[in-house]
């Protein structure tokens, strides 16, 4: 959807560089396992298209001769080295197993529940959200709101299935949508464009 | 007891 609106508007305002960074350090960190294992086609594709879009995407922001321009240098001031160093930490003392591939899979799962916060702040900072942008954000955390409802299934049906990292990583990362959805289904029900209050 | 995870999850 972002990959889409920025090549067909030619515009990312609004876009958080930041937020598509810490994403693409998510995706590689974590995807490290497309050189060892193989799950499935759909997983190995999955996997391919999540780090390749937002690779695009940063691509676009950053060097796109007309995107470029578009960019919210001055509003998109997030420090994002007060989320990985925490992440970073928190890989290397909680996880499952003390090796280099499985302290990246576990600093991954705890820099995506947070990865979207500069994102968040930057829409707060806008004050008329693109429309897409805010189904951009919409539908990533409803994709991940979704995982909820997945592991629920997976664990009534699938013996000894349980991965606490995981699921507490991904209700934290679901909770801090919970204010954004309720704008978004305000701005929705109104009909009129999304704008976060400051 | 080692908590097995399937890595099968995106």
């Amino acid at each position: 959807v972002l990959l889409l609106k920025i090549h067909a508007t030619k515009n990312c305002s609004g876009v958080s560089l930041k937020t598509q960074e810490l994403y693409a350090i998510v995706f590689v960190t974590r995807y490290l396992d497309l050189l060892f294992s193989f799950i499935s086609l759909y997983n190995t594709i999955m996997k391919l298209i999540f780090i390749g879009s937002s690779a695009c995407i940063i691509w676009y922001i950053r060097f796109h001769r007309v995107v470029s321009q578009t960019y919210d240098r001055e509003q998109d001031t997030f420090r994002v080295i007060f989320l990985i160093l925490p992440c970073l930490l928190l890989g290397i003392f909680i996880n499952h197993e003390f090796t280099i591939t499985e302290i990246l899979w576990t600093f991954s799962i705890y820099l995506e529940a947070v990865a979207i916060l500069p994102q968040l702040v930057l829409l707060q900072r806008t004050k008329n959200v693109d429309t897409l942008t805010g189904n951009y954000v919409f539908l990533l955390g409803g994709y991940r709101a979704l995982y909820l409802l997945n592991w629920i299934y997976r664990f009534l049906t699938e013996p000894g299935y349980r991965q606490w990292i995981v699921w507490i990583s991904g209700t934290i990362q679901t909770a801090i949508y919970c204010d954004f959805f309720y704008y978004y289904f305000q701005s929705w029900r109104r009909n009129e464009k999304l704008s976060l209050p400051s | 007891e080692k908590e097995e995870e399937k890595k099968d999850e995106l």
